[in-house]
């Protein structure tokens, strides 16, 4: 059978800040949201909340140095709450 | 630092915890030193005061977990994250688990994860801390690794637990640092790994019954065992230990299981050969040697070792004369001299306690040389004796040496 497919490293990072934002930074993506684009922005505004809690450079965008920072070994309670 | 929404904490000083399972990565009185002294951290820099259960209900309860594990929030496996705790309150309010499918490990190595360090984040989550964004602080949601020997609690994170709780009640004579893991011995009265049960919810949480501090000069105060250790003097009752130190004038309180976490409570006797940097504790038929805070290898030992007759089945109390450098066993109303050189028991003994100690004419509770004098306690007095001459110069309330 063919090879496995290469993992799309992007789309692997989009989905392991997902999880991260949703553990750690009260994240919900509106799962039935019709505007994808609505999601995207309440996610950037989440990633921008996380590189300001870890004083990282605020851009929204899901960086080498933030990847880095969300998969260091950490404890399981947020930070940040509703 | 940050605390929960509505900042909830604990409503009295004294709060319980207990330690359900083990991991096996670590030796079990490794895990529970790592968490007495985790403890340690924040009950030095506040009025708290933990007391370690070993059944039933205790505010926080403290487990080892893989995935999910019961509550809504599993774990992920190696890496990733580590534990989590609760904010104090009933039920699973306070409790603290860890992520078993990590490398517990007493040491900060690359190789696992140090169990004191995580603890005392955690607990600091189960007394009401949330996370802090200064790099450093205890609180930080990431572990950073660091040489836990000197390891000191942050400010921010005094802060923060201060702003819970205010400042402890006196100075904390011991520094809020960690001090060196040490070799430790098998466990002596560990409860074993149970898995952990479900735990029928509380309807509300029922203060676990600790029983209470005896205060420093209640008159009728009174000891199961008094040693020196390295220029201090160390007085036990139950699970307490008041701490009199000459370069500090306050009474430390502290408890059997802050400084020996895998030594039961409740000592018959101790006594210290100084020149060892040695001392042992007694209860029933067994006794433990340590030096400072490690506990030698090989302990606990039968009393029988030391030349005691099978029927003596504990001693009342113990002291060590650093001028003969014999130790004197007390059990009843006779006693026993031991040569700590010869390290066996005189010959012509037991002898009758009155025969030899004018006065003193009952069982002795605990013994102290101090001074170049003798102390016997016998309730709630303590009775001054100079062993040349054998006279009874004077007798005093037990807790004369509480400034009382």
């Amino acid at each position: 059978c063919a090879f496995p497919e290469v993992p799309d490293k992007e789309n692997e990072d989009m989905q392991f800040a997902k999880k991260y934002l949703e553990n750690f930074y009260d994240f919900k993506e509106e799962k039935n949201s019709l505007f994808k684009s609505k999601n995207l922005n309440h996610m950037t505004d989440k990633i921008r909340e996380m590189q300001s809690f870890f004083g990282l450079e605020v851009t929204g965008n899901l960086d080498r140095k933030t990847m880095d920072m969300m998969k260091q070994p950490r404890c399981g309670i947020p930070d940040v709450r509703s | 630092y940050s605390t929960f929404p509505q900042s909830p904490r604990w409503r009295r000083e004294d709060v319980t915890y207990r330690i359900l399972n083990y991991t096996p990565d670590m030796l079990q009185a490794d895990v529970e030193e790592a968490i007495a002294k985790a403890f340690q951290l924040w009950s030095s820099v506040t009025p708290l005061r933990f007391t370690r259960l070993y059944s039933g209900q205790a505010d926080i309860m403290i487990s080892f977990a893989n995935g999910f594990h019961g509550d809504f929030y599993s774990f992920d496996g190696p890496g990733g994250t580590l534990a989590h705790a609760y904010p104090p309150g009933n039920g699973i309010g306070g409790d603290a688990h860890f992520d078993e499918d990590e490398n517990w490990t007493k040491f900060a190595t690359s190789s696992g994860y140090n169990l004191f360090l995580v603890a005392a984040h955690e607990l600091g989550h189960s007394l009401g801390l949330g996370h802090s964004n200064v790099l450093g602080a205890l609180m930080y949601p990431i572990y950073m690794p660091q040489d836990i020997r000197s390891y000191r609690l942050p400010q921010d994170d005094i802060d923060g637990i201060q702003a819970l709780y205010g400042p402890p009640r006196e100075t904390p004579a011991l520094p809020t640092e960690a001090y060196p893991p040490q070799e430790t011995t098998e466990m002596t009265s560990a409860e074993t790994p149970t898995e952990m049960s479900p735990r029928e919810e509380p309807t509300e949480i029922t203060p676990s019954k600790t029983p209470t501090r005896p205060k420093d000069c209640d008159p009728h105060l009174t000891f199961d065992a008094i040693t020196t250790l390295r220029g201090e003097t160390l007085f036990f009752k139950g699970s307490y230990v008041w701490r009199k130190s000459p370069y500090f004038s306050d009474i430390e309180h502290d408890t059997i299981s802050s400084f020996w976490p895998s030594l039961a409570d409740g000592f018959d006797a101790a006594y210290e050969v100084d020149k060892r940097d040695r001392v042992l504790f007694f209860k029933d038929n067994k006794y433990w040697a340590v030096s400072g805070y490690s506990i030698e290898s090989g302990f606990p030992k039968p009393i029988q070792n030391l030349g005691f007759p099978t029927s003596v089945r504990k001693i009342d109390a113990a002291v060590y004369d650093q001028n003969t450098k014999k130790t004197y066993f007390f059990v009843g109303s006779i006693y026993w001299s031991f040569n700590e050189n010869t390290q066996s028991m005189e010959r012509g003994y037991p002898r009758k306690i009155a025969a030899d100690f004018q006065g003193i004419g009952h069982k002795v509770d605990a013994a102290l040389q101090k001074n170049g004098l003798f102390y016997f306690f016998h309730g709630s007095n303590q009775y001054e004796v100079d062993i040349k001459s054998k006279k009874l110069i004077r007798v005093l309330k037990s807790n004369s040496w509480f400034n009382c």
